[in-house]
C-alpha cells in the first residue's frame, strides 16, 4: 500500500506545469524516505530530478517500494481539478494498475477522486556524479526568469560567466547583443532577494535558452533559485520545495564545434 | 557556433 497526503496541493499542480514541456511520461519512484522522479528529455540534452521526502507528506505510509509509471498528460488534466488549497492525496495498491487522486477542502466539504492508469514506462536511469562546482549562484527565481526571456529576443544561446566581478549573462544574434550583469547583494531586506555568489573558480559556459526557459515553468515552486556551474559539466538548476524537496534541472552545456 | 553536446557524455547510464 501507497498513500501520501500533501496539505498544499497545489504544489504539485505547479511541479507538474514545470515539467510538461520537457518530458510526457514519469515515474514516481516511492519508497519509505520518500518520492523522487528522474526523467531525460527525448533529445538527452536535459534532465529532470525531483526529490520528496516523506516528513513533507500527512500521512505517508510506503510499505514496500513501488514505481508509478505516469503520463503527465493524464495527471495534468487530473491534478488541475482541485482547487489551490485542496490538499491532495496519493494512493496505491500493489498488484492493480491504477493510481487514485484524492483532493479534499479544507473545511472537508468537498472531496473528489480520480483515477488514472499507470503505464509501464522503460526509464533510462542515469548516474549523477557528486560535483564540486566552481560556482554556485543563488538568486530571486523570478530575476532569472527575467533574465532567460530578455534574452531569448536576442539568440538562442546563452553565455554565463562567473568571475570575481559577478556573474555574467549575454546573448547575441542578428539583430544585437545583450548583457546583463549581477553581482553579489550586500544589503537586502528580504533574503529571498538576495544574490549570493560563490566562487572557486571562474567559470564560462554557453547553453540553449530554449530549455533555460523551460526550466523557468518551476519559478512558482520557490521565491529563490540555485544555478550550480562547473566548467565542461552540465549546468544544475535548482529550485527548493519547501523544506522538504527540490526540483532539479541539469543541462548539457553547448560547445565548440 | 557552439553545437549542443548530450547528457549523456556527463552522466552514466546505471
Amino acid at each position: 500500500m501507497f498513500e501520501a497526503r500533501l496539505i498544499q496541493g497545489s504544489v504539485l499542480k505547479k511541479m507538474i506545469d514545470a515539467i510538461k514541456d520537457i518530458v510526457t511520461d514519469i515515474n514516481l519512484d516511492c519508497s519509505s524516505t520518500g518520492i523522487s522522479v528522474q526523467a531525460m528529455d527525448s533529445g538527452h540534452v536535459c534532465l529532470v530530478l525531483i526529490e520528496l521526502g516523506s516528513d513533507g507528506f500527512e500521512p505517508y505510509r510506503c510499505d514496500r517500494n513501488i514505481t508509478l509509471g505516469l503520463g503527465l498528460k493524464a495527471l495534468s488534466v487530473v491534478v488541475r481539478c482541485a482547487n489551490n488549497d485542496d490538499s491532495i492525496t496519493i494512493k496505491a495498491q500493489e498488484g492493480t494498475d491504477n493510481i487514485n487522486f484524492v483532493f479534499e477542502s479544507p473545511n472537508g466539504e468537498k472531496t473528489s477522486q480520480f483515477e488514472i492508469k499507470l503505464m509501464d514506462i522503460d526509464s533510462e536511469h542515469l548516474g549523477i556524479p557528486d560535483t564540486e562546482y566552481d560556482s554556485v549562484v543563488k538568486m530571486p527565481s523570478h530575476e532569472f526568469q527575467r533574465i532567460c526571456r530578455d534574452m531569448s529576443q536576442l539568440g538562442d544561446s546563452i553565455v554565463v560567466a562567473c568571475t570575481k566581478d559577478g556573474i555574467q549573462f549575454s546573448a547575441s544574434g542578428d539583430m544585437g547583443s545583450g548583457k546583463i550583469n549581477l553581482r553579489q547583494s550586500s544589503l537586502v531586506d528580504k533574503e529571498e532577494d538576495q544574490i549570493n555568489i560563490e566562487l572557486n573558480d571562474p567559470v564560462h559556459l554557453t547553453f540553449a535558452l530554449r530549455y533555460l526557459n523551460y526550466f523557468t515553468k518551476a519559478t512558482p515552486l520557490s521565491p529563490t533559485v540555485t544555478l550550480s556551474l562547473k566548467a565542461e559539466s552540465p549546468l544544475c538548476v535548482t529550485y527548493p520545495i519547501g523544506d522538504f524537496g527540490s526540483m532539479k534541472f541539469f543541462l548539457a552545456p553547448k560547445i565548440d564545434d | 557556433t557552439p553545437i549542443q553536446n548530450d547528457l549523456l557524455e556527463y552522466f552514466s547510464l546505471l
